[in-house]
C-alpha cells in the first residue's frame, strides 16, 4: 500500500512541476511528503514559484495565482487517474486574461480524452466550449434550462443533435 | 465512460422536470446569479451517494426537495436521474448504458436505482468506487473550493491523493 | 453597554432590510439575536430572502446571492458608523451584469460621504471609480504603479492633481 | 477623515518606493494576478498596526519584507507610511494631516511613528480606536474574507457589530 502510494505520488508531482510551467508560462512547483518516513501518514506540502519570483509560502500567493496552482494539482491528479468526467464550478473566477487564456488551452487539451462540465460567468470560457447551457429563472425561484448554443466550429455535431 | 444525461425533478431550485444533454468534451453552464448552476453540481454529487449534507450547501438532507416561492407549493419528493455511457467497461454491470437515479420524501423515505431496479445507497456508492467519482475525489469541485484545497491543512489534503492512487 | 449594543443592533437590522431590498430588487433580510436574553453574548444570526424566494438558511443561497447579503451587512454597519475610508478588495467578484450595476449604483451613493478604495478585475467597475491605478509587475517579482487615470467627470480634480 | 496618500517600500512586492495618491471619492486599483494589488491592502492592515500575520497571509512578520527575486536581492526592512486629512478632528491629534509609519528590520527590530515623532505600537492603536478601522472592523474587507462574514460562526460575527457599536 506504501509503495503503491509513493509510486502514485511521484507522478502526480512529476505531472505537477510540468503543469505548474505551462499555467504560469515558466517557473515551478511541487508537492512533497511532511514527513518522508511516515509516506501513509504525512501531510502534503505544496510549494509553487511563479516565474521571476522566490518562493514563499502557498498563502502569501495571490488569489489568482492560489487558482493556478490548484488547477495545475487538480490536472495532475486527473493526469495520473482520469475521471469519467470532471466537473468544475466557478474555477475560472480569480483569473485575468492572461491567465484565464493559458488555462483553457489546457483544458481544451485534456478535453481531447475527457469530459468536461464548466460553470462559468466568463465569455472567453464560454467560447472555449462546445455546448452551452443556459440557466434561468424566469418564474422567481423556479429553474429552467433554457439555451443549448452549439459552438460554430462543431457544425457535424450539432447536426447529430438536431437529428 | 462519459456522462450523457442528468434529469432533475423537485430537486432544490428544479421544481420542475428538466433533462440537460452534454457534450462529449466540453459543455459550460451560465446564468444570473442564483438561477440554479450549482445545484446542478449538487444534483450530480447528491446521485451518486453524496451523504454529507454540508457538502450539498445545507443543514438536513430534506433542504435539497423544492421547498416552494412566493407563489407555488412545496413539493414532496427530489429526484435525479443521471445516465453514463459505459463504453471501455469502466463500471463493474454489463450494461453499455447505466442509469442512476435517487429519490428523497419529505416523509424521510429514500429510493436507489441503478437500470431502474431498485437497490441500496451501498450499491451505488460501490457502483462508483475507484472510478475517480466518489466522495473525496477531485472530479467535482464546488464553488469556493478551489481555496480550501490550497488552505486545507497538510492531512486534509491526503484525502484527494489516497483516491487516485 | 447592553443598551447601547441593542440600540446600535437595531438600527443596523433596519438599515440591512432597507439595502437587502435595494440589492436584490425586492425581498428582504434580517440580522437577528439567536438568544434574546443574552444580548451581550448572544451569537447572530443573518437571515436574506431574494424576491420571490423563501427563506432557506444562507449557506443555501448561492454565491453572488451571499456576496449581495455580505455586501447588504457592511453597508448597513457603515450606515450605522461610517470609517474614514473603506478598503474593499474584489468584492464584486462573483457579481453577475444585473447585481453589479445594483452594487455600483449604491457604491456611488456611499461614496458622496466616504472614500472607498476597491480592488478590481470588472470593467464595469473600473469605469464607476474616479481615480485608476495600474498595478504591474515589469521587472518579475517588483510591483510598480504604473498609471493614473482620471475618468473624463472629473477634469477639475485632474487639474488640481497635475497642478 | 480621508486617506490622502500611502508609502510602500520594501513592503512584500514593492521593492522599490511607490506612492499612491487616492481620490476622495472612489479609487480602484487594478493589474494581473500576482501583481501586487492585495499587497496595498496589507501595507495598509500593517500600518494601522495589524498584529495577526495570518491576517496578513503570512507565517512570520519578517515575511513582511522585500524577500528578493532570481535577479534582485531581499531588503532589510520594511516601510509604509500613510498620511491622513484630519477634518472633523476624529483622530484625537491637534494636526491637519497626521502621517503614521511602520518600519520592520530583518533584525526583528519595529519602529512606529506618528507625524515623525516615535512612538510605541499602542500608541498607534490607540489613535485609530472608535474610528471604524481598528481590528476586527468591517472597512477592509480583504480578498475572499466576503465568505467567511457570511459562513462565520454566530459567534465570531459579533466581533463585527461590536466595533460598530
Ligand atoms: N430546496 C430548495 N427549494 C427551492 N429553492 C432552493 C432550494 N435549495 C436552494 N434553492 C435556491 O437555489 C438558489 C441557489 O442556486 P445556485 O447556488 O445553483 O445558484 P447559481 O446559479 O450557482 O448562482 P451563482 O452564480 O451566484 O453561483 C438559491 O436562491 C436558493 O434559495
Ligand atoms: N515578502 C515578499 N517579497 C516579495 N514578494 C512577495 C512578498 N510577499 C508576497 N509577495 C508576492 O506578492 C505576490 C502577491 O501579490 P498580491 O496578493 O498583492 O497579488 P494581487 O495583485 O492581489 O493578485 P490577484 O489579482 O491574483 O489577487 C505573490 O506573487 C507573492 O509571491
Ligand atoms: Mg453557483
Ligand atoms: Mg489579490
Amino acid at each position: 500500500a506504501e509503495k503503491k502510494f509513493l509510486e502514485t505520488f511521484r507522478k502526480v508531482n512529476k505531472y505537477f512541476g510540468e503543469l505548474i510551467a505551462e499555467l504560469f508560462n515558466g517557473g515551478s512547483g511541487e508537492i512533497s511528503l511532511i514527513d518522508e518516513n511516515d509516506a501513509l501518514e504525512s501531510g502534503i506540502e505544496i510549494t509553487v514559484r511563479p516565474p521571476g519570483k522566490k518562493i514563499l509560502n502557498i498563502m502569501s500567493l495571490s488569489g489568482g495565482e492560489q487558482a493556478m496552482s490548484a488547477i495545475g494539482l487538480i490536472f495532475a491528479l486527473f493526469k495520473v487517474k482520469p475521471s469519467p468526467f470532471c466537473l468544475l464550478d466557478e474555477i475560472d473566477a480569480p483569473l485575468d486574461d492572461a491567465n484565464l487564456s493559458r488555462f483553457l488551452k489546457m483544458l481544451k487539451k485534456f478535453a481531447e480524452h475527457s469530459q468536461f462540465i464548466i460553470i462559468t460567468h466568463h465569455k472567453k470560457t464560454m467560447a472555449a466550449c462546445d455546448v452551452l447551457y443556459g440557466v434561468s429563472m424566469e418564474e422567481k425561484g423556479v429553474s429552467k434550462v433554457l439555451s443549448v448554443r452549439i459552438s460554430e466550429n462543431n457544425k457535424n455535431y450539432s447536426n447529430e443533435l438536431a437529428g | 465512460m462519459f456522462l450523457k444525461n442528468i434529469e432533475l425533478s423537485g430537486f432544490k431550485s428544479f421544481a420542475d422536470k428538466v433533462t440537460l444533454e452534454f457534450s462529449e468534451r466540453i459543455s459550460a453552464i451560465i446564468g444570473p446569479n442564483g438561477s440554479g448552476k450549482s445545484n446542478i453540481v449538487d444534483a450530480i454529487k447528491w446521485v451518486l451517494g453524496e451523504q454529507s449534507v454540508k457538502s450539498l450547501r445545507g443543514k438536513s438532507m430534506e433542504e435539497v426537495i423544492f421547498n416552494g416561492t412566493t407563489t407555488r407549493k412545496p413539493l414532496s419528493r427530489a429526484s435525479v436521474s443521471m445516465t453514463l455511457v459505459n463504453e471501455k467497461g469502466l463500471l463493474p454491470v454489463a450494461f453499455k448504458e447505466v442509469t442512476v437515479s435517487r429519490q428523497l420524501y419529505r416523509s424521510g423515505e429514500s429510493k436507489y436505482l441503478i437500470n431502474n431496479a431498485e437497490c441500496r445507497l451501498k450499491d451505488v456508492i460501490e457502483l462508483f468506487m475507484d472510478t475517480g467519482l466518489s466522495k473525496g475525489a477531485y472530479s467535482i469541485i464546488s464553488q469556493g473550493q478551489i481555496s480550501s484545497i490550497l488552505t486545507a491543512n497538510p492531512y486534509d489534503r491526503r484525502l484527494i491523493f489516497e483516491e487516485a492512487a
